[in-house]
């Protein structure tokens, strides 16, 4: 859908298109709030498949798990270092925020080693690294 | 700024690239100047040009808008959540979410639509990754990852221009007069070091 002056456009002249910021793909993330390591929450795998598909968790054999579990919390620290956010490793508000904004679909880190933040590489001490096509 | 795993970047002969859209969009003339304009930012700065070509399949740069599946592994997910994806040179290959609701014109911070986003923006941001760079943690880059809705972001940063000089070296008219004054992550820790 191409909008050639979207300010002159008045919303309920667009149905299907007024769609609230809050309905995006990963707008279930928000219910995330405050949980903790160790903890079990519906729909946590869905945050560690974001997590893997860009780069922070690496591929495993098997299924992810609703379980906050150490993995999830590296990832976490490691995106919160990446895009300047407090390094809590917990989901707080201003890290939710963060997840849930539109963005590039190519990976943060490619084959578990990133540049991304200050220039220092930042590695996975794993061998089951995370790998795209990109 | 950063670069792909191995530093890819369009080989020393191929400084003159042509760019296609998919026949298939069948793409106004405006929607179709959004992505001359975003190629212009990079060109200003680095010694290479982008030329439009009606040949898609022979063009070094093919620009297509896709829903859902589209073949690559990498499916699109609806309004929203990834916008864009660009493959590492020299690939060429430029896939937007054809679900988003794209603006190509007007002032798109008073836009009554929550979810628009702005094309040139996320177009600018593709082109750096198909000419070498990654993401940066630099926030006013046009590197960095997250764009949000009703924004417009066009102008390299001085992070994002000393990313892509490193891999294709300066335009020779280039007098640094183009981009945002943004101070790079090299020029941030320079100063925090003194």
């Amino acid at each position: 859908r191409f909008f050639p002056n979207i300010t002159n456009i008045p919303p309920w002249l667009l149905p299907n298109v007024t769609v609230p910021a809050a309905s995006s793909a990963w707008d279930a993330f928000q219910k995330f709030g405050n949980c903790r390591p160790g903890e079990k929450v519906d729909g946590l795998a869905k945050l560690k498949k974001y997590f893997n598909y860009f780069g922070y968790i690496p591929n495993l054999p098997t299924n992810f798990t609703d379980d906050f579990d150490d993995e999830l919390e590296s990832a976490l620290k490691t995106y919160q270092k990446n895009f300047n956010l407090n390094v809590t490793g917990e989901l707080d508000e201003q890290t939710i925020n963060h997840l849930v904004r539109p963005r590039c679909g190519n990976p943060d880190i490619v084959n578990g080693t990133t540049t991304m933040n200050s220039g220092k590489p930042m590695s996975f001490n794993s061998s089951k690294l995370h790998t795209v096509g990109h | 700024y950063s670069f792909f795993p191995g530093t890819p970047v369009w080989p020393e002969g191929r400084r003159d690239l042509t760019f296609a859209f998919l026949p298939d969009n069948e793409l106004s003339d405006e929607a179709k100047a959004v992505f001359v304009s975003a190629f212009q930012k990079w060109s200003t700065v680095i010694p290479m040009t982008f030329t439009e070509t009606t040949s898609f399949y022979s063009a070094d740069i093919k620009i297509g808008f896709y829903v859902g599946d589209h073949g690559d592994g990498e499916a699109f997910d609806g309004v929203l959540g990834t916008l864009a994806h660009a493959f590492s040179p020299p690939s060429g290959m430029f896939h937007l979410d054809g679900d988003e609701n794209w603006v190509i014109g007007g002032d798109i911070t008073t836009s009554t639509v929550t979810s628009a986003i702005d094309l040139e923006s996320v177009a600018v941001h593709e082109i750096g990754h198909l000419l070498g760079l990654g993401h940066s943690s630099v926030e006013e880059s046009i590197m960095y990852p997250t764009i949000t809705s009703k924004t417009k972001k066009v102008d390299l940063a001085n992070d994002d221009v000393q990313g892509i000089q490193k891999l294709y070296g300066a335009n020779p008219s280039y007098d640094g007069s183009t981009t945002s004054s943004t101070p790079s992550t090299e020029a941030r820790e320079t100063s925090a070091a003194r």
